[in-house]
């Protein structure tokens, strides 16, 4: 059984970093990984493969959407530690829509026959939006995690996350496994004062805490994850990581969450 | 005749710090303004009023679509200096669309006969996505502006949006009326440095500069625009905002820009 997850968050929190440490982390247990990029970005495989890879729409494009012309290596290549990768793209500046590019990407994978080929499918998704569109991985998906960090953005975008989950719950199998604090900070950041203050009232946890490290944003700029670095601080940054996949492998929670209201929001979590 | 902006640019990039201020320039000068925030976080109208006012989804969910059981007052209300104010709000959590939203707004405006009452109407728009839903404001709107700081995430979400803008000028009237630096930081931050070349490269200009400025910061989280600050460096805040004013009433730049590609602009802003 593929166990498919989906890391959502605001753009720029740390999804693609997240989500290519904790690909590492499954695959070096002995999973068989499959990180697929949902942001126009598109670069979200990067720290794996060290490269930009052509999204499912480029080459699509190429073939005039004739799905039989493309082989699977135009689309899925091979990254540190064995992880497959896939960046769908975004929808086209000013036309497309995010949920018919990853509606085209899971045809494919069904196409090749992938869709039940890994022990984990893991969808990296924009989360500023939460449309229809971009919660279409919610559809495939048995949990999603939440990245945010201990601001009062990427929590507002948290709780539409929530409220998506919590509606997608009711037709679709997908549950929340709990939220992940990026950027963690003791010192300046407050530390997860307010993300432990927001799970606690959507009834939800914090299950990893990743530390604003430098380490971490240089890895990235290099195109490479945390397991590839020779530095004294690599244990502190790959421990949240293995933790992580750890804890996703050995049956994480599965809540249905209890979103704010949006004027509960601003009052609890302060954003003014 | 009403001019119509659309500002643009990546969640958090300041989008709604720069609308209300530079609505607030304008309505000083004399002219009668209505801004409409068009993002899921439904904070773009609170430093004009101090208050987080209801969206047009919610009215609308509140009468079951309905149309005309809704009053002005209902939608419109009015903030510092005489700015009207609307909130669109965003797609609701895990099923509408962006589009849809902004299109619904756009009909009630038409209904009420307020599509031509102002000199201005400003749309505050979220440019994570540039997706068809969200770049519906772009069919009604004279100028686009896009808003981004001199890193390399809000750079890539201005070129997608330059991609946007450059389609739609194909069958709108909309054209480019520049780029606004925001959190521009002379010391720490590189200035303009990589937003000019960016500005290069598409072929439009950086036509103002707002500071990074604690007093800014603040005047947000207090609900109120620069212009109601006492404080030594009122000036150097506010001076942007009449100039931009100034720009946008005396006839701006209208140009279609010739955007990046997608592996140029890696190349070109690094954002390795
Ligand atoms: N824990 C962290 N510590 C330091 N920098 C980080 C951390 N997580 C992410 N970053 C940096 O933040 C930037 C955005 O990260 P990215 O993973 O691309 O975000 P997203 O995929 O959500 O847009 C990158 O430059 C990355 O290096
Ligand atoms: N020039 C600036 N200097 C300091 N802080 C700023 C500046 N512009 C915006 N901010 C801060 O950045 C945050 C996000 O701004 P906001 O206008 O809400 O962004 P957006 O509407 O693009 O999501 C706010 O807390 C605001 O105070
Ligand atoms: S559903 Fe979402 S991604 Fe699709 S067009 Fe609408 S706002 Fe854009
Ligand atoms: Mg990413
Ligand atoms: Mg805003």
């Amino acid at each position: 059984m593929t166990l498919f997850l989906a890391i959502y968050g605001k753009g720029g929190i740390g999804k693609s970093t997240t989500s290519a440490n904790l690909s590492a982390a499954l695959a070096l247990k002995g999973a068989r990984v499959l990180q697929i990029g949902c942001d126009p970005k598109h670069d979200s495989t990067f720290p794996l493969t060290g490269h930009l890879q052509n999204t499912v729409i480029d080459v699509l494009n190429e073939v005039n959407f004739h799905h039989e012309e493309i082989e699977v290596d135009d689309v899925v290549k091979v990254g540190f530690a064995g992880v497959n990768t896939l960046e769908a793209g975004g929808p086209p500046a000013g036309s497309g829509c995010g949920g018919y590019v990853v509606g085209e990407t899971v045809k494919l994978l069904h196409e090749f026959g992938l869709y039940n080929k890994y022990d984990v499918i893991l969808f990296d998704v924009l989360g500023d939006v939460v449309c229809g569109g971009f919660s279409v991985p919610l559809n495939y998906a048995d949990y999603a995690l939440i990245i945010a960090c201990n601001d009062f953005d990427s929590i507002f975008a948290a709780n539409r996350l929530c409220l998506a989950v919590e509606q997608k719950s009711e037709r679709y199998k997908v549950r929340l496994a709990g939220i992940i604090a990026n950027r963690v900070d003791h010192e300046l950041g407050g530390g997860t004062t307010l993300l432990d203050e927001f799970a606690a009232r959507v009834g939800t946890r914090v299950v990893a805490q990743i530390p604003y490290h430098d380490l971490i944003r240089r890895s990235r700029l290099a195109g490479k994850t945390l397991f590839e670095l020779d530095h004294p601080d690599q244990v502190i940054c790959t421990t949240p990581f293995e933790q992580l996949a750890e804890y996703l492998l050995n049956g994480p929670l599965a809540e249905v969450p209890q979103p704010m209201g949006d004027r509960e929001i601003f009052e609890v979590i302060g954003g003014w």
